[in-house]
């Protein structure tokens, strides 16, 4: 080991397993991500080993990528069959093992994990669940979700996609009627699923009774064939997540069972009725559960990018701080330190805001369930922000310890530049920040004029506590 | 209400702006609706503001559940440790504070003298939290395998690690690149 690292760690006036105890959530948590870790090690060589990413072709680093993820995701699936039942396990699988990626380019099967599966389990009935879920779980399938139109991105109900419901066949028609309604961007979706949750405008009778979710099947499950009708591909070379295999997809009158429209609150009856949802807000817990995801993704990524900053700053050394000295380690640099000690210092602000906004998330998940909406709005709210910031704060600090690595920090191999790309993605992917800020906002604005009308949620009382007569 | 240079009085701080941004972006939208403008239009044309409005509503949330909910964590820890974590809680407020002084001196009693102390309370910061510094980052615990980084490894062999990676570049394969014959020779030799 290095010797001024072997100083550093001398030096360091806490237990640092005691805060590693404390970041991982308790003793226990951090034994099952040793567990976790060691397993991955047992294929050290395979996932490891061989030529750098960087120096495949685009067409080589998916098929590298997709070697990879079969050996990362049977484990994966191991761990998971002993722990199925339990939300924060999942999550804690999401965080731990999938955004702590093997690959510096994202996994083709991360939107299965990430969005198919929480909007499927969220969305589908009882049947649907016994049908597709346990295949989805062991991955004997594997999904995507398509909402996001190559001309239409946050405002949903613009989307143009349509499925039309034929009594006479009991099927839904699938239609992409114009370029700009070709799915752009589902993870996974150019080469790797075969099946596809898919967001279109629901007409029955003539009616149009806005977006609903489809489960489609793309490709055939023994040849891996396109499905007629279906035009499906990948998007091409991003400025990183390329192994994430990101795809479009185009429908010419696709026709699937009524029985795949997710019916767990709307249904179409055989005859065609619409039965409304009884609360269509139901639909956002999963919407809400992925951007938790996100910031604890944010979290993870700005952890990389700071231990990577803060060892390289111990190690190398540069200029004479005073005449006759040697050359002194850049930490000790005041303007180092402010690079450095302060993307720390956001990275356990933003852990800490995490695991608050996922206990948020739960108490307020359990009262949608029982018809309680009363706090829906200040967990979009929330769950908007948190996304807008952490996702920002990750990025702009991520980038600030790159340039405290100077040159070397430019280099592919010190892992800055790949960690600020999925950074960077994260602010515009599920919501554009600005957008996500605006909804905040409209959340503010309505809770501002509803001042003197009552208590307010928790995250919003402050508002009332400076507003006071006097305080400002 | 005075301004203090704690953490509680910049959580404080970011409240006031925050709330004074929703006032005002509530304001401004009642008098262009009054004008005439639409509602749609009005929104569109203040939206800058409102962007500003949530991200200052964020950052008070931020930092205040930082505050409180690493408050009662430090209780169950030890000394040592609870001490640094005070330290990046502090830093952590004094950064953004410094950060948004704008909104701070626009829409709270902050003074030109308390912007000179926080200054000099970061440097401060900074100066104790340095020599923990390793310490925290090694507290996450990442192994190599996941850091995938010839700079950030735990034994801190920078420079070895860089030429191992240098030389598995493909143009270190050969000693000489076959562009040198097809282009860069026959251009050298003035016969392209």
């Amino acid at each position: 080991v290095n010797k001024d690292l072997i100083k550093e760690r001398a030096k360091c006036t806490f237990n640092v397993t005691e805060l590693t105890y404390f970041l991982d959530g308790g003793k226990e948590k951090t034994f099952e991500r040793k567990e976790r870790e060691r397993a991955l090690l047992s294929k050290r060589e395979e996932l490891f080993g061989g030529t750098p990413d960087e120096y495949l072709s685009h067409k080589e680093k998916y098929e590298n990528s997709m070697r990879k993820a079969v050996i990362l995701f049977s484990l994966l699936r191991k761990i998971q069959e002993a722990n199925n039942t339990d939300l924060t396990n999942y999550r804690n699988l999401l965080s731990g093992v999938l955004s702590a990626s093997i690959s510096q380019d994202g996994s083709p099967f991360g939107l299965h994990y990430i969005m198919f599966m929480p909007v499927f389990m969220s969305q589908a009935d009882e049947e649907q669940q016994k049908k597709w879920l346990h295949r989805a779980l062991n991955c004997s399938i594997i999904g995507s979700y398509a909402q996001t139109e190559l001309g239409h991105g946050t405002f949903i109900r613009g989307l143009e996609t349509t499925a039309t419901y034929d009594p006479s066949t009991q099927e839904f028609v699938l239609h992409s009627p114009t370029l700009t309604s070709y799915k752009w961007w589902p993870g996974g979706l150019g080469n790797t699923v075969n099946y596809c949750i898919v967001i279109a405008q629901l007409y029955s009778k003539g009616e149009c009774h806005g977006v609903h979710s489809f489960i489609v099947q793309v490709r055939d499950e023994d040849t891996h064939m396109p499905l007629p009708g279906i035009k499906v591909g990948e998007i091409g070379v991003k400025m990183g997540l390329n192994a994430v295999n990101n795809g479009f997809i185009g429908f010419d009158n696709v026709r699937i069972p009524r029985t795949n429209m997710l019916m767990k609150h709307a249904k179409i009856l055989e005859d065609g009725t619409y039965v409304k949802s009884k609360n269509s807000k139901l639909i956002y817990g999963a919407m809400v559960f992925v951007r938790v995801v996100i910031v604890f993704d944010s979290v993870n990524y700005l952890a990389k990018a700071i231990t990577v900053a803060t060892r390289y700053s111990a190690v190398r050394r540069q200029s004479q701080l005073k005449e006759g000295e040697p050359e002194r380690q850049i930490l000790d640099y005041v303007t180092q330190q402010d690079k450095i000690l302060t993307a720390i210092a956001g990275c356990f602000a933003m852990k800490m805001n995490a695991r608050m906004l996922w206990d948020t998330f739960n108490v307020i998940n359990d009262q949608l369930h029982q018809g309680n909406m009363e706090r829906l709005g200040e967990l979009h709210a929330l769950a908007c922000c948190l996304k807008a910031i952490s996702t920002t704060d990750s990025s702009m600090f991520t980038e600030r310890c790159r340039l405290a690595c100077g040159g070397h920090g430019y280099m592919v191999s010190s892992n800055l530049p790949p960690t600020y790309a999925l950074t960077t993605a994260s602010c515009t992917y599920e919501g554009d920040n600005t957008v996500l800020l605006l909804q905040t906002a409209r959340f503010l604005l309505k809770t501002w004029r509803q001042i003197d009308s009552g208590p307010l949620t928790p995250t919003v009382q402050y508002l009332k506590t400076v507003s006071a007569p006097g305080f400002s | 209400y005075k301004w203090e240079n704690s953490v509680e009085g910049i959580i404080r701080g970011f409240q006031i702006v925050s709330m004074r941004k929703i006032s005002s972006c509530l304001d401004l939208m009642t008098s262009k609706v009054m004008s005439g403008m639409s509602q749609a239009d009005a929104w569109n044309t203040i939206s800058i503001q409102l962007v500003s409005a949530g991200e200052s509503h964020c950052r008070a949330i931020v930092i205040s559940t930082f505050h409180e909910d690493m408050s009662k964590a430090m209780k169950s820890m030890s000394a040592p440790l609870a001490e640094v974590m005070g330290q990046l809680v502090e830093l952590y407020a004094v950064y953004w504070a410094l950060e948004r002084l704008g909104d701070l001196l626009e829409y709270t009693s902050i003074s030109g003298a308390d912007v000179v102390k926080l200054r000099s309370r970061y440097e401060e910061l900074l100066r104790k939290i340095r020599p923990n510094a390793v310490g925290l980052v090694d507290a996450f615990d990442i192994i190599d395998e996941l850091l995938q980084s010839s700079l950030g490894a735990y034994d801190g062999r920078v420079y070895e690690r860089l030429m191992e990676e240098a030389l598995k570049s493909p143009l270190n394969a050969e000693p000489v690149n076959q562009s040198f014959h097809k282009y860069l020779k026959p251009f050298m030799q003035g016969k392209l």
